[in-house]
């Protein structure tokens, strides 16, 4: 059972997929599993559906879109299993619950999370060939249609942030445009990463601040205060392009021209000691710190209708 | 499947909008191969950098020559991998 699964370890697809069928069938009235689409390698792109009831508006959470960042699916583990054991109990959650649906998507990119098992732990993109290079796969956090093709992307299929060759080619970014389209009423949209330990909100891909930018700033204030309530880990807050760089075709710019107001990404733990290999010990305390920031922005959400 | 064994990861903390450019320079030589986990943008920023074996000495002698300052931050990539599978085999056969 979900109980009796560890979360102080990381684990393969495999792992991952049973534990995802394991909540599910444990709390049917409040989980199911949809399918979002496929990968280039056929893998379904699972997403959990945390619902209490018909045609809510939702709020988006997705981990791993960069593959050799374990410590975010592990995460996202622990988020799934403190949903459905706060549910009930902590009355903001139950709250949010009754008025919202939440979707996880706990593995973003399984092709590269697969390959980082099997092939190369240090895997960062898609598993998709390039016609005309012997280099494979694209940055999914450069596919997107915001600003796609701009500085703080690359051209070069051969380096780490190679946007791809259109907006939306990759299978596993398509799908969630499809979803997240298909849905309308996506309130909030947190897609987390790391390390590095930053909340960030748009824009990336240019200069141009945010219509939203005084609220966004003020929120991550306060996700960054709660977060740090309880490790006092140091994080820093503020839009893409001034916090760290230029980055064009991002996820949340893109979102957040949909019309999804609260788009964050988050950069968790740690701040180089261990980089993409934090030991699995810190899985726990990233996800408890973690969580604090996602309620603050699920609560902000809920409180602030739009 | 590929091995880490003595890559490492060096921390580097540039002083100047120069440093900046000179490891702006330094990642885009193909040849050495670098994994750049923090690329350098600003020197408020510290650098995170993945070596492998192979470029060790060049990295470190640019680096030395151009007295850019930087610490290691993982001394063999490979053991801490090798540590992760370990922790994750061991959990892999406890009883579900």
């Amino acid at each position: 059972s979900t109980d009796d699964f560890v979360y102080t370890t990381y684990h393969d697809l495999n792992s991952i997929n049973s534990f995802i069928d394991m909540l599910v069938a444990e709390n049917s009235n409040l989980v199911s599993k949809i399918v979002i689409g496929q990968s280039y390698e056929n893998r379904p792109l699972n997403v959990l559906k945390f619902s209490t009831g018909a045609n809510r508006p939702g709020i988006w959470f997705d981990t791993g879109i960069h593959s050799r960042e374990w410590v975010t699916q592990a995460s996202g583990i622990w988020f799934a299993k403190k949903i459905v054991t706060d549910y009930g109990r902590d009355p903001v959650l139950t709250d949010i619950l009754s008025n919202y649906d939440i979707f996880l998507e706990i593995v973003t990119n399984p092709d590269g999370f697969a390959y980082t098992h099997s092939n190369d732990r240090m895997w960062r993109k898609t598993r998709k060939p390039n016609s005309g290079s012997s280099c494979v796969g694209v940055d999914p956090n450069r596919n997107w249609d915001a600003g796609f093709g701009g500085a703080g992307s690359s051209s070069n299929p051969c380096t780490e942030t190679y946007r791809g060759p259109s907006a939306h080619s990759e299978p596993e970014v398509k799908a969630i445009v499809d979803f997240v389209k298909s849905h309308g009423k996506l309130k909030a949209f947190v897609s987390i990463h790391n390390y590095s330990q930053m909340l960030l909100y748009p824009y990336g891909y240019t200069s141009t601040p945010a219509k939203d930018q005084a609220e966004l700033h003020e929120l991550a204030r306060k996700a960054v205060t709660a977060l740090q309530s309880l490790y006092s880990t140091r994080y820093t807050y503020g839009s893409i392009i001034t916090t760290i760089y230029q980055a064009s075709g991002g996820t949340i710019d893109w979102t957040y021209n949909q019309g999804i107001k609260y788009s964050y990404t988050f950069e968790l733990r740690d701040t180089g000691r261990y980089g993409f290999l934090l030991p699995a010990d810190q899985i726990v305390p990233t996800a408890e710190e973690t969580w604090l920031a996602l309620m603050a922005i699920m609560e902000h959400t809920r409180n602030n209708p739009y | 499947k590929k091995t880490f064994e003595g890559d490492q990861l060096l921390q580097i903390t540039a002083k100047d909008e120069a440093q900046i450019s000179l490891l702006k320079e330094l990642s885009e030589q193909e040849h050495l191969g670098l994994d750049f986990w923090r690329e350098p943008v600003h020197e408020s920023l510290p650098v995170d950098v993945r070596v492998p074996f192979h470029s060790l000495q060049a990295v470190r002698a640019f680096l030395g020559y151009n007295q850019i300052q930087y610490n290691v931050m993982i001394m063999d990539v490979q053991d801490l991998l090798d540590d992760e599978q370990r922790e994750m085999v061991k959990y892999r056969s406890f009883p579900r």
